[in-house]
């Protein structure tokens, strides 16, 4: 269980790094044991290091911050651990355009290996989607709605 | 293993039977603020055996049963059913919930309990708590937790 | 006291209905004191019903939902208790094209009697301000830069 | 009352002096995920003297310090100042933090205590739990409150 334990944080660690130079462009960052621990018992760290800033404490990072890096430590999983299906409500709400398009490229990259369903608001997500789903509320009750993407240019999604 | 369909029907405010067929690659679900988006996240939890009303925005557990409107009458029964495919075989998951307040476990059509829906899928990356399902507002939640929190979601990775 | 709360009280009770009639076109609001109590220690009830469907209970609402509540009280409040200055940071993240819309007019009625600092993400919404400042991060410090709003319709703040 | 210009040094990410003037209507900040727009409202928290450190995303009192960075050395003191306009007069508050953890109020230039600064906006509408500052995420907490919440919000208005 350790060895294990010791290369999935390795492989973690490598993945995260990437994950946030990707989403920050030029961003560092590093998952690790806290030292001192015995690994069995170590809780894990993240630091991450944004351009141009300091090694940043995570609780003043920004709203729109948090949200990549959580989106950073899915997508690191991801590929450790893969899931049959992602379930993603409204994780872009906080983010900006060039935000929102670094996670659409991700989204992309790996939407060959996986199964993502992605609920959302935004325009330019919808229209990268393979396959979409409109769905509306018709006098009290939930119902599918065919959505054309022409539709989005003007947004009016009823 | 992959998700390849999710039907719902009964459960919050789906009162009519919908179907949703999920292809490889990025499945979007748009629609108006209020039109039963966080639903369908909801019932992929609940299928799972999600326990906790507090995650699933409900205080009772009849709140699952769809509560009716001018034109429908409240659904006697609140029904969820996911199917899977691996190696070309379908494996099908279903939970129900009846008024009288019974919840019963369905796999490939015959009953279980929870316990053997969790079994079945234990390694394959799917559940309730699994990262994989992220509902709305919770992408920053990972920047909040504590090193231990992050330990044991990659305690299960491993 | 009691006099001047239970005035507050029905005054903002009109505001708050006309306030949700606008955010949810057709929905109706209700904001009174709980049944059973002395006015000075009753707690405060808000209900709300939406169109097509029946009275529901807050909790079991959409983020947009409630966001659109928060602004509605928001609103009501403005005209009973004037404040120097509102400060809105990006209170439309859940907000889909429609309630964004409303949220924006709602706005515009009112910017001629207060002062609002509204930061936002929404180029609907950057379009409507009088004053447009723009921050960025420079090496590690916070800077104002000149921002064109021709800039936005290519989406790229930088 | 009105606020006419706010300014702000060495204040979180402001490692350098910048203003805002605030002309009646819509103000509008725009801006990158990370460059300082919600600093901007946790300056405004701040001067008006809130202490908890977690509605101001801080873990210690130093933290308001601009903490430098490859170009800059860390601030030695946080400065915030508003001004007002009343019946054409001007009224300003400011407070300043220094590293050796002494705060200072000034009102119109002169040192004063918070108490001053509280009873001289008792009733206009400004301060730091009034409800018209709305942090982000913070506009569904109305609806999340419970009934004796929104009396104190109601019996503050009256
Ligand atoms: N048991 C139920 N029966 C009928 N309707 C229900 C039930 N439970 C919840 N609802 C309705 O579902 C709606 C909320 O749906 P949901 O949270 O899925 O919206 P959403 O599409 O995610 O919206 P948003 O874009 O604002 O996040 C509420 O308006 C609520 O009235
Ligand atoms: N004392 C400080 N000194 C320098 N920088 C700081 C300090 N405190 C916080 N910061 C920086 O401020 C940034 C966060 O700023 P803020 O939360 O205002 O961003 P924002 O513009 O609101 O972004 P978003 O659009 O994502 O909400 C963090 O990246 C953090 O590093
Ligand atoms: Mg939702
Ligand atoms: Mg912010």
């Amino acid at each position: 269980a350790r060895k294990r334990l010791i290369s999935t944080m390795e492989l973690l660690n490598e993945n995260f790094s990437r994950m946030i130079s990707v989403l920050f462009s030029e961003g560092t960052g590093m998952m690790s044991f806290t030292e001192g621990f015995d690994i069995l018992d170590a809780p894990v760290e993240i630091n991450v290091k944004l351009p141009g800033k300091k090694i940043q404490k995570l609780y003043t990072m920004s709203g729109g911050e948090k949200s990549l890096v959580g989106i950073a430590f899915i997508f690191s999983l991801l590929m450790i651990n893969p899931s049959s299906f992602y379930v993603l409500d409204e994780v872009d709400a906080a983010l900006d355009d060039f935000s929102t398009q670094r996670f659409i490229n991700l989204l992309e990259e790996y939407s060959k290996v996986a199964t993502f369903i992605v609920i959302t608001h935004n325009k330019f997500i919808m229209e990268r989607a393979d396959t979409l789903y409109g769905i509306t509320m018709m006098d009290g009750v939930s119902t599918i709605i065919p959505v054309e993407l022409s539709e989005f240019s003007d947004s009016k999604v009823e | 293993m992959r998700l390849v369909r999710l039907e719902i029907e009964g459960f919050k405010s789906f009162g009519t039977h919908v179907s949703f067929e999920i292809k490889n690659g990025i499945v979007s679900i748009v629609g108006p603020n209020g039109s039963g988006k966080s639903n369908i996240v909801d019932a992929i939890r609940w299928l799972f055996g999600e326990r906790a009303n507090s995650k699933l925005r409900m205080s009772e557990t009849a709140d699952v049963l769809y509560f009716g409107s001018n034109s429908m009458k409240r659904a006697e029964r609140a029904w969820v059913k996911a199917v899977f495919e691996e190696d070309g075989k379908e494996i099908s998951v279903e939970r129900i919930y009846q008024s009288d307040g019974k919840n019963t476990y369905l796999l490939n059509g015959a009953v279980a309990r929870l316990k053997d829906v969790e079994e079945l899928f234990f390694g394959t990356g799917t559940g309730k708590d699994f990262y994989s399902i992220v509902g709305q507002g919770e992408i920053s939640n990972l920047v909040n937790s504590s090193p231990i929190q992050i330990k044991s979601l990659v305690e299960e990775a491993a």
